[in-house]
């Protein structure tokens, strides 16, 4: 499973 | 992007540019515990690694930069520049009792058992805690300068918008990130007690001091 948490927050 | 996530940020902005050009204008670091200065740069190496993976936006990669680049000034400036003003000998705060636990803690709970995801977990957590070694320093002392206690305050202030920014995510994005909203609230919580004695005491015009 490829899968990149995009965390958008600072 | 809500007014309380912006507002927080730049909260959180104010609060590391006033603990820079307090160090750097005064040409001193006394009262400022350089343990939690490390922390915090460690903080942000950790959780912004992303910069190198994903682009997200111009704001949030300048933020981002700018967090980094400070914390790491901050942390030059204590240990290398102004090292004869550190106050190193009340600075004894065990950070090994937080990094050893909060790395373990980010092993076990996290989204993704992926190394970046992990280092973002550690980086949240730590995040959450990384105050102590400053406020176990003025608990040490008894006191802090007003301008460190403006410090302190934007600091927790950034926290508190955050835990409004999230519930307004929960509730008009359907977001919500657990692991964000526990370490937040944790780290404001640890605030509370800091943010009585600001608004009763260096608000009223007075020095923060602790009774002896």
């Amino acid at each position: 499973r490829e899968f990149t948490y995009i965390h958008d927050e600072l | 992007m809500n007014i309380f996530r912006l507002t927080g940020d730049l909260s959180h902005l104010a609060a590391i540019i006033i603990l820079l050009l307090k160090i750097w204008k005064s040409r001193s670091c006394a009262g400022i515990s350089g343990k939690s200065q490390v922390l915090f740069a460690l903080v942000f190496t950790t959780r912004y690694l992303d910069l190198l993976t994903s682009f997200i936006s111009l704001y949030n990669t300048t933020m981002k930069v700018i967090y980094i680049g400070c914390s790491y000034a901050t942390v030059y400036l204590i240990y290398m520049k102004l090292k004869a003003t550190y106050d190193g000998n009340h600075d004894t705060f065990r950070v090994e009792f937080l990094i050893v636990p909060v790395g373990g803690l980010a092993f076990l709970v996290n989204h993704d058992f992926s190394p970046l995801e992990i280092l973002w977990t550690f980086s949240i957590y730590l995040e959450s805690v990384a105050i102590l070694p400053q406020l176990f320093m003025i608990s040490k002392t008894g006191e802090a300068e007003t301008i460190t206690t403006h410090y302190l305050f934007f600091l927790g202030l950034y926290r508190a918008l955050y835990l409004i920014n999230w519930i307004w995510r929960f509730y008009f994005e359907g977001f919500f990130d657990m692991i964000a909203i526990v370490a937040g609230v944790v780290q404001t919580i640890l605030y509370c007690d800091f943010f009585y004695l600001y608004v009763t005491k260096v608000l009223k015009g007075k020095k923060l001091s602790l009774p002896a």
